[in-house]
């Protein structure tokens, strides 16, 4: 029986960032992390994606919560010369991941994860994913309700039958 | 020494979409992925962003060339069905991945590799990001200029010292 989700993990005292706006295209995304990075600011995963036909691009990325103050001074500046549209903030988010393997050919594995979350009421602010991990942000007070629910869901406090 | 980027590899005949304007709030993504799941739309990678002071999100993922319209007739049904956005529609794109270790401490690696991609006059049309991946989606016809100039920013033809 080919177990697909291994295990769950969670992140705590995050924020995110998103620059909502931006132009899309070459450069920008050097601008915006090249500034970040200068402030050393700790930059946990970076989420884009692009809207209005392609003309725009919505750029988020989550920190450690403590360097939340200076990445919202970073990231204003940036959109006032850059002419972006409004910098949205997060405050006091989680990040719940799935961990497993060949989650992409099983299909149905993002749609659980999301499902079990719904079922517990927890709503997701950012999804990220590779080939082994599916990511969730969501708020800290709801987080522990959702690794209750990922654990629920994939039976990930049973032992895999061969420990037994 | 300690290499932090280990390799470069692109994933090619992909689309992306993303649904605009979506509701944020709990059961709306597992909505989403259970009707892709259920018209076995292959899903490679899942973003998804908030902005609207957290009001609204886009959720996108990308999929196989071949089920971009497939896909894009289920998502314009989920949209209506929704009240969501627009469905955006990324047409003939690839991913190009670097892969390796440590690449979240090492602040600089994610604006050195944008800013690659920057000179060399590729757009980034999505990000996406894990602890061991970070993956940008460019447009196929610069797909290959984005796998040279990564090559040469991190310079990954050369065969580590420890091989000579
Ligand atoms: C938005 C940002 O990623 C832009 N497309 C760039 O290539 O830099
Ligand atoms: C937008 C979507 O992810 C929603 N927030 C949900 O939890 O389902």
């Amino acid at each position: 029986e080919d177990i697909v989700v291994r295990g769950a993990i969670i992140k705590a005292n995050l924020a995110t960032i998103v620059l909502t706006g931006v132009p899309n295209h070459p450069g920008v995304a050097a601008t915006i992390f090249a500034e970040v990075s200068k402030h050393n600011i700790l930059v946990d995963d970076i989420i884009q994606n692009f809207y209005d036909s392609g003309r725009m691009a919505n750029v988020g990325f989550s920190t450690d919560h403590a360097q939340l103050g200076e990445a919202v001074e970073v990231c204003s500046r940036l959109s006032a010369e850059g002419g972006f549209g409004p910098v949205e903030v997060d405050d006091e988010v989680c990040k719940v991941s799935v961990v497993g393997i060949g989650m992409r050919t099983h299909t149905g594995v993002a749609a659980k994860l999301f499902n079990a979350l719904a079922k517990a009421r927890v709503n997701i602010h950012s999804i990220s994913t590779s080939e082994i991990v599916i990511s969730c942000i969501v708020r800290r007070d709801e987080s522990h309700r959702a690794l209750r629910a990922i654990h629920d869901a994939f039976e990930l406090d049973e032992p895999p039958e061969n420990e037994q």
